[in-house]
């Protein structure tokens, strides 16, 4: 059961697709697990849903582990997964939020480059779909939105970590996206979480001019983030993807920012320490702790901000 | 499986604009097969490589070269993922 189950540790897609049934079954008067769409080498790609009833409420799409190897990311997804379903009715805040919207998260976002990651290459970090005339596999999935794509931040060589892929939302996991957020028509908040280097970031990374909505952006994610730094005393940057790292064609929170989904951010976990993308396991719960309370607080923000 | 046996991961916190420009013409450079965990963006920010074996040297002659100081964050990435690994399947076989 998800009591027995070590959330502080690292586990394969196996046994994080079991876990989540046990979860469901847990908590069957909010969790259901939805297929939506099936990953280049046909595993199925589980979105969990927390809703209390409606229908198309307004909605909150949280993804971890786009890129397979940032590990403490799906760890992190795990964790918050279980959290929302144990703290619903217990957690005025969180309970109020589940009253009138619905949470979908997705935890392995790119499910074949995580088995890659257990079974062949602990350092991949694309997808694994092949491109014709290459011998390089996989795309990077945060360069292949319709956002910016094919430019400056992306590789167009296909055996490049950052290859943007033949065309936008040509790789399988990112059109599954695309399209339930785009049947759903109603997600009011789009967060993505990766690691590592402490920042949480907001649109847009194709280009560094500011989006309409910056000032509000920056201030609801210094806000978060000094409710995370206040746990544990990690230190974030906040700002937008272009100003704080660099310019990145055909990310995620680009496209859905330009679709309309205005709470748009990007998570980069921890390593607070000198062991990047191999952070021990002892510090996921610790970090999954942190990140909550900057979660939350975002999500607090768009229950009362309808728009 | 992959192995990274003597691969090294450096950290380098950059002192200057330069050092960036620099450190960016690695990253276009294929040879040696330099793998960015953090790329140079600003001096805010540290630039982590990983370095397979049969570059360190050349990789290490490149940096002293220019005179940009580096620290090494893991000596030996197989070590460490060989720990991972060891403390995973532990786990799995307390759950189980």
């Amino acid at each position: 059961s998800t009591r027995s189950f070590n959330f502080g540790a690292y586990h394969p897609l196996e046994t994080i697709y079991s876990w989540m049934d046990t979860l469901v079954a847990q908590h069957p008067d909010l969790v259901t697990k939805q297929e939506i769409g099936r990953s280049y080498e046909n595993r199925p790609m589980y979105a969990l849903k927390f809703s209390t009833g409606g229908n198309k409420r307004p909605a909150i799409w949280i993804d971890t582990g786009i890129h397979s190897r940032e590990w403490v990311s799906q760890a992190t997804g795990v964790w918050t997964a279980n959290k929302i379903a144990s703290d619903y009715g217990t957690d005025a805040s969180l309970t109020s939020l589940l009253n009138t919207m619905d949470i979908y998260m997705l935890i392995l976002t790119n499910p074949d480059g995580y088995a890659y990651t257990h079974t062949n290459d602990r350092m991949w970090r694309k997808t694994r779909s092949r491109t014709s005339g290459s011998v390089c596999r996989g795309v990077d999935p945060n360069r292949n939105w319709d956002a910016g794509f094919g430019g400056p931040g992306a590789s167009k060589n296909p055996c490049s970590d950052s290859y943007h892929g033949p065309s936008a939302h040509s790789e399988i996991e990112v059109k599954n996206v695309v399209n339930l957020i785009k049947s759903h028509g109603n997600f009011k908040s789009f967060i993505s979480v990766h690691a590592y280097s402490q920042l949480l970031m907001y649109p847009y990374g194709y280009s560094c001019r500011s989006v309409p909505h910056q000032p509000e952006l920056d201030s609801v994610g210094k806000a978060a983030v000094q409710k995370l730094t206040s746990l544990y005393g990690t230190r974030y940057k906040v700002g937008s993807i272009c100003n704080i790292i660099y310019q990145a064609s055909g990310g995620s929170i680009d496209w859905s920012y330009n679709l309309g989904i205005k709470y748009s951010f990007a998570f980069e976990l921890r390593d607070t320490g000198r062991y990047g993308f191999i952070l021990p396991a002892n510090q996921i719960i610790p970090t999954a702790s942190e990140t909550w309370l900057a979660l939350k607080h975002i999500m607090e923000h768009v229950r009362d901000h309808p728009y | 499986e992959r192995v990274f046996t003597g691969d090294q991961v450096i950290r380098v916190n950059v002192q200057s604009e330069e050092e960036i420009q620099l450190l960016r013409a690695l990253e276009t450079q294929q040879e040696w097969e330099l793998d960015f965990w953090l790329h140079p963006v600003s001096t805010e920010l540290p630039v982590d490589i990983r370095v397979p074996r049969s570059s360190l040297g050349s990789v290490r002659e490149f940096l002293r070269a220019h005179d940009i100081a580096f620290t090494v964050m893991i000596d030996n990435l197989q070590e460490v993922l060989d720990e991972e690994k060891a403390e995973m399947e532990g786990n799995q076989m307390m759950e189980r």
